[in-house]
């Protein structure tokens, strides 16, 4: 049985691909078989493990019915594969606006794949529109990487309230995977802040670990690859690795 | 006859919201008369002024039909005021999707209101949709804030095919109004190739003016103040106030 994760948070820049990407390849590193599905028309999480702008891709299975196992590409990982993303699915939004179903169109391109994999990661768009509804309702939890920022926060509450919502209405098993702190920089008294704030609402929904802002996360996509092929002995390497311990620690406890 | 200006990238957290107010308040300290119109639903830039959750709004002008006049909101600049947005016009972009000259709402908006202002400042959203859409249709330049990272450079290139596009469907006089550096690191060598290779595709069109990284950029707004009243020594005041400065020499040269 897969655990399907989306990435999400309508705020942008927060950390969304980076998280997806560095987290699926290392849970893949630890063992696991992991899809990473890109649903952003930006395509980073695409671009960012060297697979721009390739065909087929998830508009070709959207939207011109081609089989999803068609658009599953191998990286440097054996365990972990990607679902790549295209600019073309920009027109999703305003194509499928009015269609029957219109929030059902990725659980049935998933569905099937599901068996294959242990982990699914789901990087969303910077928006609450078509693309990021479909991966709320096909995922089982939702990751939501915060960065320790004011308008970062305030956007919080909105998103927690969709989350709800998409539940009550489309997913009863949604719920809050967990609150991710990123781009975290200790000595800055406004991540201090918070984080004592997240902490005291969220409780143990907020993961031990925390990404530090570290430049080498920032330079890895350039080179289309995660950051640990890119320098594994980073601070940016580490926190995701950690954060993918932690990940497996609380899933062999439920 | 005012100076209509878009600021936008669908690439999120690159410093829209954080040009967008803070030049708007430069602007007026500079003695003109300045709107800043927010169209993000995050309406990040009017908490940043301290409107948080005002009414009437945007989209009572949109969607119930008041008068523009009745949602300007007064500053602590007096030639500064806002036209506020709200989480309610997330609700636009699938209530409008299809309806009749969805492209053109804002711009009957604005265009009553056009003679009040020396400048209006159009604060966008980190999409592609109906809202930016209508931004760019309305707007005489759009300016271009870009984080000197990877991935929001990646994205330039789809965002000025989309200015050519509005420009040729909707809206001829649409021009680069300018391409803003924003969170600009000179010892960091990512920034400094990614300016390298803005200013050679780009030339002039790149303001001469960046924006360096500066914390108390990020503080600002949890004080609901532009970087002028929370801290007027700061770098981030001082390269937004040359901003401002090299936007009214260029203006003066036209
Ligand atoms: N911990 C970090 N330290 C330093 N830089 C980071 C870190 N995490 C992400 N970045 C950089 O910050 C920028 C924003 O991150 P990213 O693109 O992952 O955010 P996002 O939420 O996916 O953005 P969008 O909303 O556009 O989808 C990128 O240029 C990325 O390389
Ligand atoms: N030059 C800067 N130095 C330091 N922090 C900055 C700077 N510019 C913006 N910030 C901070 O970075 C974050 C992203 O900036 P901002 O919200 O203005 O970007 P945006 O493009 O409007 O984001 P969105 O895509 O969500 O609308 C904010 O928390 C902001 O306070
Ligand atoms: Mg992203
Ligand atoms: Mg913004």
């Amino acid at each position: 049985m897969s655990r399907i994760i989306a990435v999400a948070n309508q705020k942008g820049g927060v950390g969304k691909t980076t998280t997806a990407l560095n987290l699926a390849a290392a849970l893949a590193i630890l063992g696991q078989e992991v899809l990473l599905v890109d649903v952003d028309p930006q395509a980073n999480a695409s671009s960012g493990l060297g697979l721009r702008g390739v065909s087929p891709n998830l508009y070709d299975i959207l939207l011109n019915g081609i089989f999803p196992e068609k658009a599953l590409y191998k990286t440097d990982y054996p365990k972990l594969e990607v679902l790549p993303s295209t600019i073309d699915l920009i027109g999703c939004e305003v194509e499928l606006a009015a269609a029957q179903g219109r929030e059902r169109l990725l659980v049935q391109v998933i569905g099937n794949l599901a068996e294959r994999y242990r982990y699914i990661i789901i990087d969303c768009p910077p928006s609450l529109g078509i693309l990021t509804l479909n991966a709320l309702v096909t995922a089982q939890g939702v990751l939501i990487p915060l960065q320790c920022e004011y308008y970062a926060l305030e956007g919080l509450s909105l998103l927690i309230n969709t989350v709800r919502k998409v539940k009550k209405a489309f997913n009863p098993r949604l719920y809050l995977y967990g609150i991710l702190l990123t781009m975290y920089d200790g000595r800055n008294k406004l991540t201090r802040q918070v984080e004592a704030e997240v902490r005291k609402h969220f409780g143990r929904a907020v993961f031990e670990t925390v990404i530090p802002r570290n430049v080498r996360l920032s330079e890895a996509p350039s080179h289309g690859k995660p950051i640990f092929a890119y320098d594994p002995s980073s601070r940016g390497a580490r926190a995701y690795m950690t954060l993918a311990q932690e990940i497996l620690k609380r899933e062999a406890k439920l």
